[in-house]
């Protein structure tokens, strides 16, 4: 039976595959590195260190064997069990891992009937760190084989299981809890066979609004880089002002601990007394260190001594680090530090001259700057100054997420045109060099 | 071709005990199961599972339980065996 959560004591484990598939198309030298890339996986998060050894002793043994094998749990052919391993304890067998032969073990295979080894892998070494099944849809540690989980390098634990090992374990002290770990360097780690050519682990999502023809809910600088908010999805720019991918990326999945039903956020804006991240939505708004929610929220935004109604914009401006908030033709200003409104506020004029009298949000960026967003425009004011800049407002489309002429006045433009808008003509030289468009794409 | 209604709990008996839904066959009684117990372990597995719930061994259920799977119980032992 499953026994209650049992741990490792050690922080240090030992491993070695004892015995490989016998009549697999995966060579010994990759399935040692899928399985060094599967107990990374749970290495990278907590304080457990794994290392490989050749002699007989190992903590985690790895077997790939057939029918009854002399533990208890005997194999049964292809499909049906695939792999099993112990739990942590006292007795020999404790960590051991067992994954069945008669399967056809893949890797990066397109082949749907096969059982991708590292999936398996991932799931079976944290039965051998002490973690049981789980009913999670999105957990590795549900007890059913899902098909494969993508490129072992840029694995990802789904959150559920990070927080259980983490009651386990404990965080590993370099990492952040929030961190997505970074991809794995080659030079560093065992080589992986390469993917065949023309082949993507991961499909194309053709999800979300269009960022070329939106207008925005909320847009933030957060730890440098900015953050253009979107119903249920956003874009992020480096510092350098790069947009990280074309595709937008999921508020929930990103930012943990908002409600599953939440559809969209008002305002946004990174504290500058302790650089946690406030969300605004309604009447109510939730405090994140980095990526999780503290816990108490939501909370109501009298908090800050703002009626109720919400707010449409709040950003926090460098020249008196005083945080701004926005809703209509009001504003309020806010010290992060004392935690109170100061008086005299709510005003209806605005410091800023030649910004609209209602904003979709505002941000500081890292150029000194004030930037305010309305509709598919955006306004420059200068850092000590109080007047938006000759020229605006631009584009928000055009000039922050690489967006042509066309596209950011087509509602139907599809991203696929970013590629094709050098051959329009409509080239962003700020973004590009001899020619190429330079995009940072982080996955 | 598609079974028209439930199929008969039983058949699952084997796989429900072997993944900790049910408790292992008792040494007096052997094999047999009361209907409620088995209603029980197959209400489990399908929570368990993210399937509908509906007690019987449906075409959903039935297919989840071929699907390949760590061999590790799901479940705990809730009772001690006699």
């Amino acid at each position: 039976q499953a026994p209650a959560a049992t741990r490792w004591s050690k922080r240090n484990l030992s491993w070695r595959v004892r015995t490989f598939p016998r009549e697999s198309q995966l060579g010994h030298d990759t399935v040692r590195a899928l399985m060094y890339y599967a107990l990374k996986v749970w290495s990278d998060i907590t304080p457990l260190n794994f290392h490989e050894v050749a002699g007989s002793h190992a903590d985690i043994q790895i077997d790939f064997s057939k029918a009854d094998h002399s533990d208890g749990y005997p194999f049964d052919g292809p499909g049906g069990t695939v792999a099993h391993a112990f739990f942590p304890g006292d007795h020999h067998t404790a960590g051991d891992t067992h994954f069945d032969d008669d399967e056809s073990w893949t890797f990066r295979s397109s082949d749907a009937q096969g059982m991708d080894l590292f999936a398996v892998a991932v799931h079976e070494f944290g039965h051998a760190i002490g973690l049981t099944h789980i009913a999670a849809l999105d957990s590795i540690m549900r007890p059913y084989y899902q098909g494969p989980v993508g490129d072992p390098l840029k694995y990802d634990l789904p959150y559920e299981d990070k927080v259980r090992i983490w009651q386990l374990y404990g965080v590993r002290e370099s990492v952040s809890p929030t961190a997505k770990p970074e991809a794995s360097q080659a030079e560093d780690h065992p080589l992986l066979p390469e993917l065949p050519a023309n082949r993507s682990t991961i499909p194309l999502r053709r999800e979300g609004p269009n960022r070329c023809s939106t207008h925005f809910d909320a847009v933030a600088q957060i730890r440098g880089e900015a953050f253009f908010f979107k119903g249920k999805y956003f874009w992020r720019l480096t510092r350098n002002k790069h947009l990280v991918s074309l595709q937008p990326a999921q508020i929930l999945r990103f930012w943990r601990g908002l409600p599953p039903n939440m559809d969209s956020v008002d305002a946004v804006y990174e504290r500058t007394s302790d650089h946690k991240i406030v969300f605004f939505k309604g009447d109510r708004y939730w405090v994140f260190k980095d990526n999780n929610v503290e816990e108490g929220y939501p909370r109501p935004i009298s908090d800050f001594g703002l009626p109720p109604g919400g707010v449409d914009a709040a950003f926090s401006w460098a020249h008196n680090d005083k945080t701004y908030f926005f809703k209509d033709n009001l504003y309020w200003r806010y010290d992060d530090h004392e935690r109170r409104m100061d008086p005299g506020y709510p005003s209806e004029a605005t410091l800023w001259k030649g910004i609209p009298s209602t904003l979709d949000d505002a941000m500081r960026w890292s150029d000194g700057a004030t930037y305010f967003f309305r509709g598919k425009e955006y306004w420059k004011v200068p850092d000590s100054t109080l007047e938006a800049e000759p020229g605006f407002p631009r584009s928000i489309a055009r000039d922050w997420l690489v967006c042509g002429d066309m596209q950011s006045d087509a509602p139907e433009a599809e991203e696929g045109r970013a590629g094709a808008r050098a051959k329009q003509g409509k080239h962003d030289e700020s973004r590009s060099e001899n020619g190429y468009e330079v995009c940072s794409c982080s996955s | 071709g598609p079974a028209s209604g439930p199929a008969d709990p039983s058949l699952g008996v084997e796989w429900l005990t072997r993944f900790g839904y049910l408790p292992p066959p008792d040494p007096v009684t052997g094999q047999l199961q009361t209907q409620e117990e088995l209603t029980k372990a197959i209400t489990a597995m399908q929570q368990f599972g993210g399937l509908e719930v509906t007690g019987v061994l449906d075409e959903a259920t039935l297919e989840l339980m071929k699907t390949p799977r760590c061999s590790l119980p799901d479940l705990a032992a809730t009772r001690a065996k006699r």
